[in-house]
């Protein structure tokens, strides 16, 4: 198997399954968001809708300012606000049977790419490690 | 020329210079790091020391979790620690000369790789995103 045989390879062969996948919800609140991203550890997560369907991203830094002000961090305002009113909604996304070499250009300005079912449910992630593990693999031999 | 004589190249070749890499200091406080965080945007940055040698990480959830507490985020004591004392010193480091192939290894497990001079002084950065793209326009030839 060549580089090329691995990269036509679909999405799915890649993927983290969603049931591994930290996500949150539009309706959730941003001190839940806070709550799993410092937890899990992961610096961006998805984010579903009641459907289970990607809706976006929400980031670490993105919750922090929307809190900020200038005399200080209002976190007691993040029970208010939803991920919904914050999150980004810049969202690469593929379907299962796409190819890897699609993920690999989407991973150049993404740091993970959601796959998603044909009803646009969240089927899995595949992130820049998984996909730079792989290409080392091949480009050493 | 083609990807094995790419990943042979120096590993400056490809690194986003010191003076464009945001970072901080040992001693300042978590506040101000936060800040740089939270204003560059980026998730993790390096952390130097005086003489601008590479000493750890910081990144925006541990700054998060270190004032997380069972009643809220105490962020009033971001200003009373300093970055040395939370950060992470699992930092790889290249020297310029090393082969891209070592920066595509260091790549597989962190986000982006600190390029330092002989006497450990920071020279610049290799990004993901940096070489994710490069892999790209060879692979599809
Ligand atoms: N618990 C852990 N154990 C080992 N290594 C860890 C780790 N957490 C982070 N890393 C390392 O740090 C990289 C960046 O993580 P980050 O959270 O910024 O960025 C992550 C995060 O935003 C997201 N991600 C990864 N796995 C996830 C999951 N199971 N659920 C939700 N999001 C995930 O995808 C991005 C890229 O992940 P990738 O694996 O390429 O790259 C990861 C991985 O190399
Ligand atoms: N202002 C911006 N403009 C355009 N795209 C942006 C961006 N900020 C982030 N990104 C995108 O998001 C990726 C992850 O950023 P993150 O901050 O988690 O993770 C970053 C950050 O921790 C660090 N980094 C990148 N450039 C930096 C710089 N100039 N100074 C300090 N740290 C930097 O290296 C990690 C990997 O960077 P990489 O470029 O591979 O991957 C970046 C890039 O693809």
């Amino acid at each position: 198997v060549d580089v090329s045989q691995f990269l036509s390879q679909p999405a799915e062969s890649l993927m983290i399954a969603a049931d591994n996948v930290a996500c949150v919800y539009v309706d959730h609140t941003l001190e839940h968001a806070l709550l799993v991203l410092t937890h899990s550890g992961y610096s961006a997560i998805p984010v579903l809708d009641t459907q289970s369907a990607v809706r976006g991203l929400i980031h670490t830094n993105l919750v922090i300012n929307t809190v900020a002000g200038l005399d200080g961090y209002h976190m007691e305002s993040l029970s208010h606000q939803t991920v919904g009113s914050v999150m980004s909604d810049r969202v690469p996304t593929l379907r299962r049977s796409e190819p890897l070499l699609k993920a690999l250009e989407l991973a150049i300005n993404h740091t993970f790419i959601c796959v998603v079912e044909e009803d646009g449910r969240l089927a899995g992630i595949i992130t820049r490690k998984a996909l730079l593990g792989k290409l080392y693999q091949y480009v050493r031999e």
